[in-house]
């Protein structure tokens, strides 16, 4: 028996808009730590895992681990159907193939259900190390996800080079290149407006924007982003969940051949 | 030319 309400319900409904468009299907793990996701994309570039803690539900009930198979645009169509404000209650039974997200109006003078099929997903899990990055930035989750974009217009890939003095962003393309450097700036009103760079040595890695701009779709869940990256590995783009966890994706370089 | 690597490269399966 698993029964997990989340009183912000918002949060899962913009949890399946950061990853609906990366990942179809996926199972999504449920165990006395939290309610949990990896998938990689089809193509196995990049990789997504999702984390929402126990601690961060109202109440989190899960008798046994459970493994619950969904393909995502389905489940994004569900809880589309919550209000904003409504209170998610995702709920099924160990052994079911089917699991029930019910939602509440604020003031409960609503309540709907909507039961959807489980699929069998045969995924493999992948093992990811804690690792000492050499290079990591922490800067507002708008900004990046605007100089994705504006970048994407100009070329398909980014390198994103962090040193000292900063961190440059730039593209190539048929119509000409362009280039985005960010300072350290700690100067500012709000914690959440600063860009922070913490440089072992410096780094430079190539990737590929279409990815960039697909994990940007989480900008809704947080203020700030961090970017994390050493020479030769998956750079990992966290977006923090307030006081629930995180989403977090890995995205392989592009290497010369 | 730039080839992608894939992410399953880096970790190993669990």
């Amino acid at each position: 028996m698993l029964e997990l309400r989340l009183l912000q319900g918002s949060l899962l409904k913009k949890v399946l808009e950061a990853i609906k468009d990366l990942v179809t299907d996926a199972n999504f793990d449920c165990s006395a730590t939290g309610f949990s996701l990896q998938a990689m994309d089809s193509s196995h570039v990049a990789l997504v895992a999702l984390l929402l803690r126990a601690e961060g539900f109202e109440h989190y009930r899960c008798d046994r681990n459970l493994s619950m198979g969904m393909n995502l645009n389905n489940m994004s169509k569900m809880l589309k159907c919550a209000g904003n404000d409504d209170i998610i209650t995702i709920k099924a039974d160990d052994g079911g193939d089917t699991v029930t997200f019910m939602f509440e109006s604020p003031n409960q003078d609503k309540i709907s259900d909507f039961e959807m099929k489980l699929m069998d997903i045969d995924s493999e899990h992948l093992g990811i190390p804690e690792t000492e990055y050499e290079a990591i930035i922490r800067m507002p989750s708008q900004e990046f996800a605007r100089i994705c974009r504006d970048l994407s217009t100009i070329g398909d890939t980014v390198v994103i080079s962090a040193s000292k003095e900063g961190v440059k962003f730039s593209t190539k393309g048929d119509i000409g290149s362009a280039n985005v450097v960010c300072r350290q700036n700690t100067s500012v009103d709000k914690p959440e407006d600063a860009t922070v760079i913490e440089i072992q040595q410096p780094v430079s890695l190539t990737f590929a924007l279409r990815y960039m701009n697909s994990f940007t779709k989480a900008t809704p869940l947080s203020n700030t982003v961090t970017v994390s990256m050493s020479n030769e590995l998956p750079v990992v783009v966290e977006y923090k969940i307030a006081e629930m966890g995180y989403i977090r994706f890995y995205l392989a370089p592009k290497i010369e051949e | 030319p730039q080839q992608q690597r894939s992410i399953s490269s880096f970790f190993a399966t669990k």
